[in-house]
């Protein structure tokens, strides 16, 4: 994946630190003080589509092909910039009760985009 | 507030100023922390917990953690640390009361329950306390025994006890009431109920979607 510099317009991951403090969550989240979200954003030309190491699998690359394929000769095709790795954020939260929870949630810090 | 000026470069449609852009994605980190921890709104703290208390906890937890196996298959897992409320005790029985959140509209599954003690003891001395798992069962207002557990301490420090699946199942209705009888002369209930950071506390594995996921073959 490639991080968005500059005035790059394609597609790329978008850093983006969410602070539990600005948002007023810190009284019950005990940890981490914020987390890296991230985002994509850019251009997915047709041509982007699928690539090695751009697509999710190689089954969204044939996906992909067949989807080109179908949408010659139009302007924007179908492709779009989406996450293509995620990761798990672990969060230490009160309850409603104050008990104390300890959990990993799935995919919520963007790693890396690419085009669908 | 738009801009007319620009639009998305990846879906076509016009963009939103940096502010409001922002504010959108807090909108979108609050809504999915809350969605993924199937909360409908982000909790309110009516019963506070002392700073020595947490840590004391968390430290423990750590340590249990690491102790925990690998499983393949997972879901996505929680631990909970539920501390106690002592209510109806005398010198010969402490009890104690467990909230736990009703979750099981949500299919989370309580895999595991173990209780943390920690027991002050003299030296070279020992002590058994009997833990009695108790239930209000359904059209009852009497407690029963639904389980007990025989804890041997020899040493001051803390204790664990695994609670077996009647204990875990009165934690996945959201409450579980245990009590601790102190056998032989040494037991007292300050042995049990030492400070603030020593408060007993239970914790819980469990796991979302346990009952209702199908495995594929």
């Amino acid at each position: 994946g490639i991080d968005c510099q500059g005035g790059s317009r394609m597609c790329c991951r978008q850093e983006f630190f969410v602070d539990f403090r600005e948002i007023g969550w810190q009284d019950w989240i005990i940890q981490p003080e914020g987390y890296a979200m991230n985002f994509c954003t850019g251009q997915c030309p047709l041509h982007v589509a699928g690539m090695p190491g751009i697509a999710a699998s190689f089954h969204t690359a044939v996906f992909n092909l067949l989807k080109a394929n179908a949408a010659a000769g139009t302007a924007r095709g179908g492709s779009c910039c989406v996450p293509t790795i995620r990761r798990p954020l672990s969060l230490l939260y009160y309850d409603k009760d104050s008990n104390i929870v300890k959990t990993d949630i799935p995919d919520m810090v963007v790693e890396a985009c690419g085009c669908s | 507030t738009l801009r007319a000026d620009s639009q998305c470069p990846a879906c076509g449609g016009p963009t939103l100023d940096l502010e409001s852009q922002r504010e959108l994605l807090h909108d979108f980190a609050k809504r999915s922390i809350l969605d993924k921890l199937h909360l409908r709104q982000r909790p309110t703290l009516g019963r506070p917990v002392s700073r020595s208390a947490l840590r004391t906890a968390l430290q423990r937890l750590r340590e249990l953690s690491q102790e925990a196996l690998l499983e393949d298959d997972i879901g996505q897992e929680y631990e909970i640390i539920s501390f106690a409320e002592t209510g109806l005790s005398n010198i010969n029985q402490i009890r104690l009361d467990f909230h736990f959140p009703d979750r099981n509209s949500g299919g989370m599954e309580i895999q595991q329950a173990s209780l943390m003690l920690f027991m002050q003891l003299p030296p070279n001395s020992t002590c058994t306390v009997n833990v009695k798992v108790l239930m209000l069962r359904p059209h009852d207002t009497n407690l029963t025994l639904i389980a007990q557990h025989l804890l041997e301490v020899d040493a001051s420090g803390w204790h664990q006890i695994f609670l077996g699946p009647e204990a875990q199942a009165a934690c996945s209705q959201g409450h579980l009431t245990l009590q601790l009888v102190p056998e032989g002369q040494r037991a007292h209930r300050s042995d049990i109920l030492g400070g603030t950071s020593h408060r007993p506390f239970v914790v819980a594995r469990v796991r979302v979607g346990g009952k209702h996921r199908v495995r594929r073959r």
